[in-house]
């Protein structure tokens, strides 16, 4: 199967798949950003 | 009094049945089958899109109507779009606190 | 194992006369359900689509174990709609059940299925009105959820077995759960009723037959398997949970904004125990991309095998 359509299709169902694997990084990475930031505001704390 | 509402009725009707089996169709081809002219056919498709009753676009320089396949990828990336928002503001409130 | 299928109408009788479930509302422990009746369950959740669909349970009990040998579907959709959509089958239920001893299969109705689909095992307020309803006059009584949806998407079977404790019973706190997730529209629901019921223990197994048939059955089931395509045929499911987890993590940003910096440290450290929500989130999106990374890897090698020419 090497048609032009088969091709977009394929790449579009790659990328789409890539973006959502890449999206569940960012916002894994965006929980440990917060985690880090609760951990600093609370050992610095001034109260 | 009523005679426009009844033509734009039997007219929504045919074109329904006109364009069910295909993906692509050219408006002439629908102007043609209505016996109307192509203006008032791209009028009633405006309408019947913007009621949700035909999901599709009309593409007004080559005169075709597309119908359903741009609609089934939209949900998808309308959603990675809204979760890509979130993950900004998230980040943002994130900033803030720090 | 061709023994389970056996039934010994004077064994269940002395099992129903004792009402061990009276005594101790934890009895039933464990479920060990016939590859038939999974098949039958799976099947006829598949062929429901978005709509819940419900059928009955034959077979029998041993000790603290449900025996299900068989199901059939009821002609009801939308269990979750209506507060008991069993009503509208009994007569069939009746029916069936008459039938079926006529032909000389014995075995009794021991409990009920419905899907969850795309939603997850857990029993609803309705299933759990439903269920509670069911021990009081059917004992013993099994409810079994299915999700054929995440089934497609996961690659396994989801399903769970549950029952549901008597209306004044405070059960013995037993720890967290294993986690699952749950869509935001049916999160209110899930939480409310989560300490009316428990989880039993499900095992399958296979008659001889069975194993003979399925074995049979191998190559046609591995060609189905690769030649589908999850990324395509759990689409719809997959654009759910990504809009699930966008919802989520609206709320979750309030909650980041509004809620105290040091509350959820000082929560953790008396042994709340809860996740945040934002790490609640965190897992589902790692199910979803896993679930996306599976259907995309089968593309890849099959690009690779079927498609790519060989220098």
């Amino acid at each position: 199967c090497d048609t032009e359509a088969f091709t977009r299709e394929y790449l579009t169902e790659y990328n789409d798949t890539l973006l959502t694997l890449y999206l569940a990084a960012m916002t894994r990475g965006t929980h440990t950003a917060n985690e880090v930031v609760d951990k600093y505001v609370m050992a610095y704390d001034k109260q | 009094n009523y005679v426009e509402d009844l033509l734009k009725k039997i007219r929504t009707q045919v074109l329904l049945k006109i364009i069910q089996p295909y993906t692509r169709v050219r408006i002439p081809f629908i102007a043609a089958k209505l016996n109307i002219p192509a203006p008032d056919v791209e009028q009633l498709l405006v309408s019947l899109i913007l009621d949700g009753r035909v999901a599709g676009c009309i593409d007004q320089v080559n005169q075709i109507l597309e119908v359903g396949s741009r609609q089934e990828g939209a949900k998808r990336y309308t959603a990675l779009e809204k979760w890509a928002n979130q993950i900004g503001s998230l980040h943002a409130a994130v900033q803030n606190k720090l | 194992v061709d023994a389970l299928f056996k039934y010994d109408a004077a064994e269940q009788q002395l099992a129903q006369s004792c009402k061990p479930w009276l005594k101790d509302p934890h009895h039933y422990k464990h479920v060990r359900m016939s590859a038939l009746a999974l098949l039958k369950i799976a099947m006829h959740a598949r062929s429901g689509g978005n709509l819940e669909v419900m059928g009955i349970l034959q077979g029998k009990v041993v000790g603290d174990t449900f025996i299900v040998i068989d199901s059939f579907a009821l002609p009801v959709e939308g269990t979750e709609t209506r507060v008991n959509a069993q009503a509208e089958a009994y007569e069939y239920m009746v029916d069936f059940l008459d039938t079926n001893k006529a032909v000389h299969r014995p075995e009794n109705a021991v409990g009920w299925y419905h899907s969850h689909p795309g939603y997850g095992c857990w029993l609803s307020g309705i299933d759990v009105n439903t269920q509670m309803m069911n021990q009081q006059y059917q004992e013993p009584w099994l409810a079994v959820v299915v999700d054929p949806m995440r089934t497609m998407a996961a690659g396994k079977v989801e399903i769970g077995a549950f029952r549901t404790y008597p209306k004044d019973y405070k059960p013995a706190d037993e720890g967290p759960s294993e986690y699952q997730t749950i869509p935001l529209d049916k999160i209110e629901d899930f939480g409310v009723h989560a300490k009316s019921y428990y989880p039993l223990d499900i095992t399958f197994f296979k008659s001889s037959t069975d194993s003979h048939l399925l074995d049979l059955l191998w190559n046609k089931y591995w060609v189905a398997t690769l030649s589908a395509s999850p990324l395509i045929s759990n689409r719809d499911f997959a654009v759910g949970q990504i809009a699930d987890v966008a919802e989520k993590l609206e709320q979750a940003e309030g909650q980041l904004t509004h809620g105290g910096r040091l509350g959820r440290f000082v929560e953790k450290k008396k042994g709340a125990g809860d996740d945040s929500a934002l790490s609640k989130i965190c897992r589902d999106t790692s199910k979803l991309a896993a679930e996306q990374i599976k259907g995309l890897s089968t593309q890849v090698i099959k690009n690779a095998l079927f498609n790519c020419r060989l220098t």
